[in-house]
């Protein structure tokens, strides 16, 4: 799965998701990617994208939760992001990435990595695996 | 407080022995979309165009699970899905099975752009592509070599393969894969019986 989240210089967030799915799955078989709300979502506080285990993904509905939690518990965005990945998963394992509309920019994974990349337009760069 | 911002991932699950030379691959790629990302940023296009300008380069690029380089079905052949989100005003787009359509993430933006819907699968998301003019590859331009690999040994232990970026190196190095030969039928590492019936 592949995904990216991007928030503008006038403060607009959005993201987008892409995948192939699991090895050797049942034809038919939809996971998270294109589930709004589970594997996607944006709205006028953040955006997110998930990856992982789709089903978990699924029963977390973990990219709204992220938003959800910024909105109704106030919590930033790399707090909402620790508390849903830690919270919301129960046995499964999965990572995500999230904007701001502030400009910010987290991740958070229980798998032992992710392929990820963020920057900032102060200049701020990161790319990591594990 | 304010700027933009940008992250992108290629996916999470990864095998502790990945080789370093697809490790620094992998960074290689993702340094490419963040700068690609950067560019359209600083050039001020809108966030819901940067974001699938870059995921498009990720569909494109085989090295990960999207697009060319999905993974296989049962089938061996390639069944796609994305989806797209603005959250200015929550539009959004969602597209599933698709197995012609070279840039998933773009058919999911038309669906949210130019149809009265959100989400549109299998026959009906290839119809909309064929009607929108998006370009149009065989099956097999996804599938390559090493994900065939990777499918025959998913079959071989009968498991579905959370990480099933493992190298073919040895089917011992795959801890997905070997806890399956052990077990019974397992989905994303866990046994089929723990989910729902259907």
């Amino acid at each position: 799965t592949v995904g990216c989240v991007v928030v503008d210089s006038q403060g607009r967030c959005a993201a987008a998701t892409s995948t192939g799915g699991l090895m050797n799955k049942m034809s038919g078989r939809i996971g998270d990617s294109p589930l709004i709300g589970s594997g996607t979502y944006a709205c006028n506080l953040c955006g997110v994208s998930c990856t992982g285990e789709g089903e978990a993904i699924i029963r977390g509905t973990l990219a709204r939760d992220v938003a959800a939690v910024m909105e109704y518990k106030g919590l930033g965005l790399q707090a909402a992001v620790d508390y849903v990945i830690k919270e919301r998963l129960d046995e499964g394992q999965a990572g995500l990435i999230a904007v701001s509309k502030d400009g910010e920019v987290a991740c958070g994974f229980n798998t032992n990595g992710m392929f990820r990349g963020c920057a900032t337009q102060d200049g701020f760069m990161e790319v990591g695996i594990w | 407080m304010g700027g933009w911002a940008i992250a992108v991932h290629g996916g999470a699950g990864i095998d502790p022995n990945l080789p370093t030379e697809k490790q620094e691959e992998a960074k290689l790629l993702l340094t490419r979309c963040l700068n690609l990302g950067i560019s359209a940023l600083r050039s001020n296009l809108p966030a819901i165009d940067v974001v699938e300008l870059v995921v498009r380069e990720l569909e494109t690029d085989p090295l990960f699970n999207s697009g060319r380089g999905s993974a296989l079905s049962e089938n061996g052949t390639v069944e796609m899905e994305a989806s797209i989100m603005d959250g200015p005003k929550r539009r959004c787009g969602a597209v599933s099975g698709l197995t012609t359509v070279k840039n998933p993430i773009s058919l999911a933006r038309l669906v949210m752009d130019k149809s009265p819907h959100s989400y549109l699968a299998f026959s009906g998301a290839e119809a909309f592509a064929r009607q929108q003019g998006v370009e149009l590859v065989e099956n097999e331009y996804f599938i390559t070599e090493e994900n065939k690999g990777m499918l025959k040994l998913a079959k071989e232990a009968n498991s579905i393969l959370f990480d099933y970026r493992v190298p073919i190196a040895g089917l011992e190095s795959c801890t997905a894969v070997a806890a399956a030969v052990d077990s019974p039928l397992q989905m994303n590492g866990l046994p089929i019986s723990i989910y729902a019936p259907e």
